[in-house]
């Protein structure tokens, strides 16, 4: 463990607890991809599945159940708790663009041929691409309440973190992980637009608004 | 055989 890896998983929590806190406190799943928040959920339950076979640390094990049950809880509060206040019609992305992709990529691209080593590698190339439906959606509204911006600002600073900690673990621990970085650098590659507004217009306590 | 490199993260 390394302070960027820290604070990535860190931001990565924060993000989610950003996500139940717009919803709870506006009572409303309003701007959120239901797309994403599944493909999300998709990601850590095919990626945990270690969780039964492989002991890493308490701590990955209590992120590891957090991530999926909050994912999960994510999911049922769009799905049922507050489902008037998600409007499919603006949620189009493709998402079978998406899976069908990463499916091959993950037969091309693993460590080893074993079920859970695919999935591990389907859920990282997935996981690169799971906020696409959401930035479809941003970009087709146009507009953002402030605190889905923080969520998005967030759940992007964590995958940026991680590349200064693969950095860092490639120098101390010669540790390389290839198909995770490339995936990775790509996360992150995704969000530059959105930080970019983020930055330049949110944090000068803007309104999150995209050019017409 | 390649070492199970990220698995160890999130």
């Amino acid at each position: 463990m390394n302070i960027f890896r820290l604070l990535g998983d860190l931001s990565h929590l924060a993000s989610i607890l950003i996500l139940l806190q717009k919803i709870q406190s506006t009572r409303s799943c309003r701007g959120i991809s239901f797309k994403t928040q599944a493909l999300y959920a998709t990601v850590f339950i095919t990626r945990y599945l270690d969780l039964f076979y492989d002991w890493v640390s308490l701590y990955n094990f209590v992120m590891k159940i957090f991530f999926i049950a909050s994912s999960c809880y994510v999911l049922y509060l769009m799905k049922y708790k507050y489902r008037p206040t998600h409007d499919p019609s603006i949620d189009t992305f493709r998402v079978e663009y998406l899976l069908g992709p990463c499916a091959v990529l993950a037969l091309l691209f693993h460590y080893r041929f074993t079920l859970p080593e695919l999935l591990w590698s389907f859920s990282i190339f997935l996981e690169s691409v799971a906020i696409l439906p959401q930035l479809f959606m941003l970009q087709r509204t146009g507009e953002a309440e402030t605190i889905t911006t923080h969520y998005l600002a967030a759940l992007g600073a964590y995958r940026a973190l991680y590349i200064p900690n693969w950095i860092y673990r490639w120098f101390t621990e010669d540790m390389v992980d290839p198909i995770a970085v490339t995936a990775g650098i790509v996360q992150t590659a995704l969000y530059l637009d959105f930080f970019y507004v983020y930055f330049t217009k949110v944090l000068q306590g803007q309104k999150f608004e995209l050019p017409a | 055989e390649k070492p199970r490199s990220a698995h160890d993260e999130l």
